[in-house]
């Protein structure tokens, strides 16, 4: 999501 | 990045190349759910619009180009280039059942009441059931090519290699997102029935059909 670290996942 | 978290994207890759490979090079799309391909369209879409907004590495904004090209370009082979073996008569799953309960699921469960962020969320959420109507769709005609059951199969180990890359990302850098978690169960569990036909079927040189 937008501030989770996630961001960088497909 | 770690192990599972790279074959887990590879795998996705070599889900949606073998699909669009497939029709191209049968000229057909037969056996296949044009509304799970939409779906997964809008997935890629709604969860990529921030290709606008940030950079995060040349891998990241490359593999989400080639995700969101590939789906327009299968949805274009099935609608329009091989429109004429589409079999839309056994493609009737309702796909409405699935975007109006997942939108407002969107709207009411995220980590923040932000546009993009309601965006990303319905994407997780609507990517966990978008397989649905190509899953009915071969429970209605009661068989799958081969090369279909192949696509499905690295589709679905896909988002279960995700999970283990959850779990490694919890345990080395104390990090989760539990709607990504739930929802990549969600749609794990979806393809466990699948699994077990691949397993016990296709691997042994058999055609899925299912008894009648």
């Amino acid at each position: 999501g937008t501030d989770s670290k996630l961001k960088d996942e497909l | 990045m770690n192990v599972f978290r790279l074959t887990g994207d590879l795998s996705h890759l070599a889900a949606i190349i073998i699909l669009l490979l497939k029709i191209w090079k049968s000229r057909s799309c037969a056996g296949i759910s044009g509304k799970s391909q939409i779906l997964f369209a809008i997935v890629f879409t709604t969860r990529y619009l921030d290709l606008l907004t940030s950079f995060i590495s040349l891998y990241n904004t490359s593999m989400k180009l080639i995700y969101v090209g590939c789906a327009y370009a299968t949805v274009y082979l099935i609608y329009v280039k091989f429109r004429a073996t589409y079999d839309g008569n056994h493609d009737s799953f309702r796909v409405e059942f699935l975007i109006v309960p997942v939108g407002g699921l969107a709207v009411l469960i995220n980590h923040s009441f932000a546009p993009l962020e309601i965006l990303w969320t319905f994407s997780i959420y609507l990517e966990s059931v978008a397989i649905l109507p190509q899953l009915f769709m071969i429970s209605k005609t009661g068989e799958a090519e081969t090369i279909t059951t192949h696509y499905l199969f690295c589709l679905g180990l896909y988002r279960a290699l995700y999970l283990f890359n959850w779990v490694w990302r919890f345990y080395f850098e104390g990090f989760f997102d539990m709607i990504a978690i739930v929802a990549g169960l969600v749609q794990t569990v979806l393809y466990c029935d699948f699994f077990y036909l691949y397993v016990t079927k296709v691997l042994k040189g058999k055609k899925l059909s299912l008894p009648a």
